[in-house]
């Protein structure tokens, strides 16, 4: 059985941008993508989780800090347009991320990876996975300390 | 440059279960997934979103839907031990995605994917992206439309 976890990254500088209470109907992702794409903003991943027994959705996005602001306009735009309760912004984020092949079937993998985090008091914002990369947004000041205790919990610094 | 979607891939029969205002601090994740882990349900994606000004976050994740009843169960008593509002439960899902290479450098493909579906008229639930894959939870019913849909929208269908 190989090694499921090959490598951890860091991303840094990132900013997270949350829309709030977007009403669960067709088109709305397509409408709000197509205009954060015209406003010239790079998104690096996008998670939406619907709720509310299916009424809503939380859809979160990240950028480059240097495109927040303007992403956070963007995000007020649509607020009005399509009817929707609140954008938040958070300036201070950075992206850890575990690569690895299959992880998926070994479950643990995630849990894992919570909870070497959670050893190193470091707060967990939002979670991505897929069966190559599972992603964790987290303060930007707890970006090295996090690289440093992923390695370590994976015995990827020998 | 070469062709950045390469795939679609459709994934029947899930369930996705939300816990809802989860308490954003440091060690829930790793609580949550340990438990999950420890009833044996073998999770799938789970997607999180902080939001509130961080004060809670809403977690998703996806099962199979012969997993679903235990992990609704593992949800409620965790709602209790930890202490947030609500677990809700869809066993109506199916996972469509798209599968390529560099796709976050090239900005419009999740867009292209939000709108043929928009066009199609299916209905996102969860989305979920990385570099290699873009995934959006849909109802199980359109899952087929869905694979046509996006096979012709990606010119995948010659
Ligand atoms: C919320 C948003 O994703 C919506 N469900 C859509 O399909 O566009
Ligand atoms: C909500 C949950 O992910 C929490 N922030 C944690 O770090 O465990």
């Amino acid at each position: 059985e190989g090694i499921v976890v090959r490598g951890v990254t860091l991303k840094r500088d990132l900013a997270r941008v949350v829309l709030i209470g977007v009403p669960n109907k067709p088109g709305i992702a397509a409408r709000i993508f197509a205009h954060v794409a015209k406003h010239k903003i790079v998104v690096d991943d996008i998670i939406q989780n619907v709720y509310d027994q299916g009424q809503v959705a939380n859809i979160s996005f990240t950028t480059s800090l240097g495109d927040a602001k303007e992403a956070v306009a963007c995000g007020e735009e649509l607020a009005k347009e399509i009817g929707f309760k609140q954008v938040e912004l958070d300036e201070n984020v950075a992206k850890v991320s575990i690569v690895g092949i299959g992880m998926k079937t070994h479950t643990g993998v995630a849990a894992q990876m919570f909870n070497a985090l959670s050893e190193a008091k470091v707060n967990i914002q939002n979670i991505n996975t897929s069966e190559i990369v599972i992603s964790c947004l987290i303060d930007q000041k707890d970006g090295e300390h996090a690289l440093q205790t992923l390695h370590a919990a994976f015995d990827l610094d020998k």
